[in-house]
């Protein structure tokens, strides 16, 4: 009984060999396998198809899918490196990998300069943080006065632009993370260091020894 | 009036849209 959906899930769209997830990710074997337990609930809450749409990615973080969310939008189009609207399980495993408490700290870095960095020009500007602190007050029903918007943009492009070029560099970036750590307070999460036990019922059906890769 | 003490980007990580533990949670 318990040994018959292993090969059906093999054959699922978007289901990817999670020993070759393992070794391009910080993951074990059962790591990746336990992901796909997450990864099959979340891609059938609105469409049962094996594959995130952005619905159900809002769904998931806001509990609501018609959330629109400049941030959430970023972040599935960083999760979606095919570009082609939805995540499968490969693109997840990858993406999460970077969230990882032990993932290395460049990667994450890397990854919240690609969040900002919303046209790829390689450079953060003072027109991106700006729309992103528009979208965050509005966010929170928050409004705040131009002037007082300009003066935060002017602080921080004060203290991070030390180039003085009006952008910022992914090695100014890098500098100001580390004066300021909590920039990257959502770049770790620590349910990924007990996914194994959150996500419990793929590990006791798998194949695979971790101790063979 | 308080003196502005947090960065645009201090601001921004507040965001729930940046926060992934949604993705865990029932």
């Amino acid at each position: 009984m318990g040994c018959f959906s292993s090969k059906q899930e093999k054959q699922t769209p978007g289901f990817q060999d999670p020993v070759a997830l393992a070794q391009e990710t910080i993951f074990s074997v059962s790591e990746v396998e336990a992901l796909y337990e997450l990864f099959k609930k979340l891609s059938s809450t609105v469409v049962d198809d094996g594959l995130i749409h952005k619905e159900e990615f809002q769904l998931a973080l806001f509990k609501n899918s018609k959330r629109e969310s400049l941030f959430a939008d970023r972040v599935f189009y960083l999760f979606n490196t095919k570009q082609n609207n939805v995540i499968d399980f490969g693109e997840f495993v990858r993406a999460l990998s970077v969230f990882h408490p032990s993932a290395p700290p460049e990667d994450k870095i890397e990854f919240a300069f690609r969040l900002f960095d919303q046209k790829r020009t390689g450079f953060i500007n003072r027109e991106e943080v700006k729309q992103m602190l528009i979208a965050l007050l509005s966010e929170s029903d928050m409004t705040l006065a131009d002037d007082v918007i300009e003066t935060i943009l002017d602080k921080t492009f004060a203290e991070a632009d030390t180039k003085n070029d009006g952008k910022i560099d992914k090695d100014e970036w890098r500098t100001l993370v580390m004066k300021h750590p909590s920039l990257m307070r959502n770049m770790t999460l620590p349910y990924l260091k007990d996914i194994t036990t959150s996500f419990p019922s793929f590990v006791f059906r798998s194949e695979v020894d971790d101790s063979n890769t | 009036t308080k003196p502005i003490v947090m960065n645009a980007f201090e601001l921004i990580s507040l965001s729930r849209g940046l926060n992934l533990s949604g993705l865990f949670e029932e």
